[in-house]
């Protein structure tokens, strides 16, 4: 798998683009900034909600394994207050995550916590 | 992660990302994949931020997160974001900010915000510079005219260090994890071959498929990649392509 041991010696592709599976091109979703924010997001995260909630699973299985304590104190205390955290949280995106949570099915907590995904692992 | 900003001889300003995630999050022995960063993939996706019927920005997401990571202001700017591995990181964020302590930012809304509120480069700058945040990280921002790319390197309070494209002397600027006054890990070196990368390219050949092939190179490339997002700001356009590595491939 590894194929080299560090310091790497680089490969300059030079014929990559475009890449020939078109599939890989990434589609497009519009968002109305003119909606009121716990609608902004209804479509999609009614399309991606199942997929959201293995995701979330998953990061949640991780943290905790990886983490120590604290990080599973701080997982449980967000899936546990989730929902009166929206009042600590800026608008609009308090409520965007509120609207998600709605429309996918999860809770505000789970979808704070999924968001905070890249705060948590700065560490 | 590995973010570009770079200048054609014409003085136009492109600015690309590879966005590399789910280190140590579940090795699959018998695909060779990282479980996190397979199961990202299917979840990208741009998003045309609309007002009135007109784009404001397009960003890159994965579904769910509102948070903007790789964005575009036609015209006016760029921005990607690297993750800044810290001791003091966005955990004692998150706990302060449970405990009430509430002055931090989260990054990603630091970021969406500084899409729709600032109306140019050095506003961008500014912004990402100075306002208090959850956790550390670096900004790579792109502007509209000759020279305008720097990489912001911020702990929790302020910006450690801002490194222009011209205080870097090159036509390029380029961000991988580490900051650009050290030496990154020797296991974790895609600074020194995406550098090479870019040295062979030359300047005659900055556009999307000289630095899409940059980006597609071998380890800047690897098996944590998610995407390569490509963005024009004279033209705003922004384009996105999953990534694949193929074996052999080095895990991250």
């Amino acid at each position: 798998v590894q194929g080299q041991v560090p310091p790497f010696k680089e490969t300059c592709v030079t014929n990559a683009y475009p890449p020939s599976e078109k599939s890989h091109l990434v589609p497009t979703y519009v968002l109305n900034l003119d909606l009121p924010p716990t609608q902004r997001w209804q479509n999609l995260a009614k399309d991606k909600g199942s997929q959201i909630k293995t995701l979330l699973k998953k990061f949640i299985e991780f943290a905790e394994d990886f983490g120590n304590g604290t990080v599973n104190t701080i997982i449980n205390y967000l899936n546990k207050q989730g929902d009166s955290m929206d009042t600590t949280l800026p608008q609009p995106y308090a409520d965007e995550m509120r609207g998600i949570a709605t429309a996918s099915g999860l809770g505000l907590g789970e979808v704070i916590i999924y968001n905070l995904f890249y705060e948590v692992f700065t560490v | 992660c590995t973010s570009i900003v770079a200048e054609d001889n014409a003085g136009k300003l492109f600015h690309a990302r590879n966005l590399d995630f789910g280190l140590f999050l579940g090795w699959d022995i018998k695909n060779h994949t990282w479980e996190i960063t397979e199961a990202l993939r299917p979840m990208i996706l741009n998003v045309d931020y609309q007002k009135g019927g007109k784009t404001v920005f397009k960003a890159v997401h994965y579904a769910g997160y509102i948070g903007i990571l790789t964005a575009i202001k036609p015209g006016v700017f760029t921005l990607s974001m690297n993750e800044r591995f810290d001791l003091n990181g966005g955990f004692i964020g998150i706990i302060e900010w449970i405990l009430g302590l509430r002055s931090g930012q989260w990054m990603g809304f630091l970021t969406r915000d500084t899409l729709l509120y600032s109306n140019s480069y050095e506003e961008a700058k500014k912004n990402l510079t100075m306002t208090q945040m959850l956790a550390p990280a670096y900004f790579i921002v792109g502007g509209n005219s000759t020279g305008q790319g720097c990489v912001i390197t911020r702990d929790r309070n302020k910006a450690v260090d801002v490194w222009n494209m011209a205080d870097a002397g090159k036509w390029y600027i380029l961000e991988t994890n580490y900051d650009h006054w050290k030496s990154p890990l020797f296991i974790d070196d895609r600074r020194t071959p995406a550098n090479r990368c870019m040295q062979n390219m030359t300047q005659n050949n900055v556009g999307w498929p000289g630095i899409f092939n940059v980006l597609s190179s071998k380890p800047v490339l690897n098996k944590l990649t998610t995407y390569t997002a490509l963005m024009q700001v004279d033209a705003g356009t922004l384009e996105t392509w999953l990534q694949y590595c193929p074996d052999p491939c080095w895990p991250f």
